[in-house]
């Protein structure tokens, strides 16, 4: 454990708390994408099987029980408790081409062809790509909440943390995870755009607002 | 090369 990858992993779980926090207290998920939470869960489903298998620490395990947990809770307040609120008209994107290329990807270019290790490709490939939905809905609806902007930004900088992660572990323990690599530079690359929005607006006390 | 234990990050 290093400290980008515990800062990587705190202000992941701050995220998740912060849209949990979101909807809970404002009983709304106006402007939240039910589309990419469930991505999320996805991502945590079939990546976190090997809680069945291995015990890695305390840590570990008791981290992923709470990311899976709270993914599900927020997919239930979307798509069940707060149904009312979900704008379903503006959350339109097509995860069909998201799931189903990724799920071949995973197939062809994996570190081991084994049913465990397949489902964790997946789920590193699915994660790169699951905030699309939510990227879309905002260019749709040409705004976002502010608080949704803190969700947003959390959640890039816990990617962009772990890039340092495995640059330190590369130099310090030769560790290095290709796939894991390529994505995270992926999924950091798609929040470029918003990290200029989030630093140029949100930080400068305005509200987040696209040009129609 | 692949680290230690097979994936122990979150």
């Amino acid at each position: 454990m290093n400290i980008f990858r515990l800062t990587g992993d705190l202000s992941h779980l701050a995220a998740i708390i912060i849209l949990l926090l979101k909807i809970w207290k404002t009983r709304s998920c106006a402007g939240i994408s039910g589309k990419s939470q469930i991505l999320f869960a996805l991502v945590f489903t079939t990546r976190y099987l090997d809680l069945l298998t291995s015990f890695i620490s305390l840590y570990n395990t008791s981290m992923k029980f709470i990311y899976i947990g709270c993914a599900y809770a927020t997919v239930y307040m979307i798509y069940a408790k707060f149904k009312a609120t979900y704008d379903g008209n503006h959350d339109t994107f097509r995860v069909e081409f998201l799931v189903v290329p990724i799920g071949g990807l995973a197939f062809l270019v994996n570190h081991d062809f084994s049913p465990l290790e397949i489902l964790w490709t997946f789920s590193i490939y699915l994660e790169s790509v699951a905030i699309l939905p939510q990227l879309f809905m905002i260019s749709k609806t040409g705004e976002a909440e502010t608080i949704t902007t803190h969700y947003l930004f959390f959640l890039g900088l816990y990617r962009a943390l772990y890039l340092m992660n495995w640059i330190w572990r590369f130099y310090f323990e030769g560790f290095f995870d290709m796939i894991a690599i390529v994505a995270g530079v992926v999924q950091t690359i798609l929040y470029c755009d918003f990290f200029y929005l989030y630093v140029t607006k949100v930080l400068k006390g305005k509200k987040l607002s696209l040009p129609a | 090369m692949i680290g230690r234990t097979k994936h122990d990050e979150l």
